[in-house]
């Protein structure tokens, strides 16, 4: 029996809202230590991976492992229905065909009850091992969000370079080019709209601008996000929860 | 001009 009950509805609704718009299908495989879900996205170039910690919970229980294979349309559908303030317990038995969603708005009294179908999803888990990056920079969420919204009006790929020195975004088009020039600063007072930079060697990398448009969603979990880059891997794009974190794996376009 | 690679290349199955 799992019963997994969030103190607010809220950060389930975000967690959902950051990755449902690249994948649909998605397994989530919770267990006694809570809750992971991986998907790819159609096209075979995003991995979205979650990691729901017991800590996100007010309460979790999970007596043996079980898959929950959710239409990410259908369980938003549902949690749109819920306050962001109410409780969400998620309720399922040990080899369930529905889980049960209940929002409680525990000063009204009041108890909202739905049930959705499970999918029989068919897909592979794959196995993320701990990559090698030569460069690991973070940045305020927002201002990640606003490079690739702005850069993406003007073109299709999106590049990311970093030396020592700076972080540069660019990008070129038919209608013209564009590029945002970065330097790591530390602001003691709000150490989340810092900008930091670790690097053993320069990169510079090119990605689809479509798949940020995607990536960039989940900054409504946090504000700030850490992105992993190596010429040798797919980049990682990571937001944190306060227990767990959904990553994305972006895999870069190569120059023919 | 560029070419897209695929995540599937850079991660194996379980």
């Amino acid at each position: 029996m799992l019963e997994a009950k969030f103190e607010e509805a809220s950060l389930f609704k975000r967690i959902i809202d950051g990755f449902k718009d690249c994948v649909q299908l998605v397994n989530f495989q919770c267990k006694e230590d809570g809750i992971i879900a991986q998907a790819v996205d159609d096209s075979r170039v995003l991995l979205v991976s979650l990691e729901i910690g017991v800590e996100a919970f007010q309460e979790y229980r999970c007596d043996r492992p079980v898959t929950l294979g959710l239409d990410l349309n259908s369980l938003s559908k549902i949690l749109r229905c819920g306050n962001n303030t109410d409780t969400l317990t998620l309720i399922a038995e040990d080899t369930p065909d529905h889980i049960g969603l209940v929002f409680e708005d525990n000063k009204k009294g009041r108890v909202a009850e739905y049930i959705l179908k499970l999918m029989d999803i068919d897909a592979d888990f794959l196995k993320i091992e701990e990559l090698e990056y030569e460069t690991t920079i973070s940045l305020p969420s927002s201002e990640f969000s606003k490079n690739v919204r702005d850069l993406s009006q003007l073109g299709d790929s999106l590049s990311i370079a970093v030396t020592k020195d700076n972080i540069k975004f660019s990008t070129e088009g038919d209608i013209g080019s564009g590029s945002v020039l970065l330097q790591p600063f530390i602001n003691m007072e709000k150490p989340q709209e810092s900008i930091k930079l670790e690097m053993e060697s320069p990169v510079d990398l090119t990605f689809g601008a479509k798949y940020l448009l995607d990536i960039v969603k989940g900054s409504v979990l946090s504000e700030t996000i850490g992105i992993r880059l190596s010429s040798e891997a797919p980049a990682l794009f990571q937001f944190d929860l306060a227990s767990g974190f959904l990553q994305f794996f972006l895999a870069p376009k190569f120059n023919e | 001009k560029f070419k897209q690679s695929s995540i599937s290349k850079f991660f194996s199955k379980t």
